[in-house]
């Protein structure tokens, strides 16, 4: 589903935050 | 693709040959490596996802006010 993709998305970019 | 069970696998290749096409947000990546099409977890594809992109560092731009990555050729 979009959501469980949008939860994803989140959960990347948060990881990725760290980095960038 | 070859035949019904073609699989995608979520490796730095193949997020290095998308990102090298045209620029994409995590959105985007996400939807190239869905769990039903390699197999791996919610949890396993953020994890592996955010690995290979830390590892190529690709850059970023803002189109339509959403972060995009990038990979020069």
């Amino acid at each position: 589903s979009s959501s469980e993709a949008d939860e994803m998305a989140a959960a990347l970019e948060a990881e990725l935050n760290d980095f960038i | 693709g070859q035949g019904s069970g073609c699989d995608i696998q979520l490796t730095e290749d193949a997020v290095r040959r998308y990102l090298t096409r045209k620029p994409m947000t995590t959105k985007d990546l996400l939807k190239k490596f869905q769990t039903k099409k390699t197999g791996l977890s919610s949890e396993q594809t953020v994890n592996v996802l955010a690995q290979i992109l830390k590892k190529l560092n690709p850059e970023r731009k803002m189109i339509n006010e959403k972060m995009h990555f990038f990979l020069k050729e």
